[in-house]
């Protein structure tokens, strides 16, 4: 699992 | 995470919540699109891709698997369950949205952030999710009168793209090098094709009348 921020929105 | 676009996930959730309570409450679908609660649970299914390999939040992995699971559970029951698929309009629920299938994995082809698989299938589900109301619209108006739920169903799924454009341009000020262009425009595109609905939606709660879409 990495943590990521790119699509952070449903 | 901020207002808008908690607002915005919260009113998407009651419009689930609104569509099953119909779907239980009635025993019926009259009134509502297969066809756009399809291509709904493909738009989660191809944007969701990511579930098990990106982890965001325990917010963002609850609210991804109810939309998975509550847009499946719909598409289901319109098609399986003896009594609900009874009352399921057949012969105008005729919208081609498989032209919309096409047309949005085209120009996701075309259009994307990075020409990889995952990224590509979620420009696809953006795009497939700005035309993914339109057989909902289509069945609305050859139907005529609208149920109250059905109503409600449909102003609260075009309500919350709305305060996503509001999350948008809020990011757009609040954070460095904030772009969703894909997102943002589709968004703009998908809330524009509710403003006929949102008129006659607010002249019949204005008028307190029965919402009338006109043929």
């Amino acid at each position: 699992l990495k943590v990521v921020d790119s699509h952070d929105e449903l | 995470m901020n207002i808008f676009r908690f607002a915005g996930d919260m009113t998407h959730l009651i419009s689930i919540l609104v569509l099953l309570l119909k779907i239980y409450a009635t025993k019926s679908c009259s009134g509502i699109s297969l066809k756009t609660q399809e291509l709904y649970a493909l738009v989660f299914l191809t944007r969701y891709l990511d579930l098990f390999t990106d982890f965001i939040s325990v917010y963002n992995t609850i609210m991804k698997l109810v939309f998975i699971a509550s847009s499946l559970a719909i598409v289901w029951c319109m098609r399986m369950h003896r009594v609900v698929r009874r009352s399921y309009d057949k012969e105008i629920d005729t919208f081609r949205h498989y032209f919309l299938i096409l047309a949005s994995f085209l120009l996701a082809v075309l259009v994307h952030e990075k020409f990889t698989f995952q990224e590509i299938f979620w420009a696809f589900s953006i795009y497939l999710e700005a035309l993914a109301i339109l057989p909902q619209l289509v069945l609305l108006q050859r139907s005529g009168n609208v149920d109250n739920l059905t109503g409600q169903y449909v102003f609260f799924l075009g309500a919350y793209r709305a305060f996503y454009i509001l999350n948008w341009i809020y990011r757009y000020f609040t954070e460095q090098h904030f772009s969703r262009w894909i997102a943002c425009l589709s968004g703009i595109v998908q809330t524009a094709l509710y403003a006929d609905f949102f008129y006659y939606y607010f002249i019949s709660w204005k008028n307190n009348a029965k919402l009338q879409l006109p043929a």
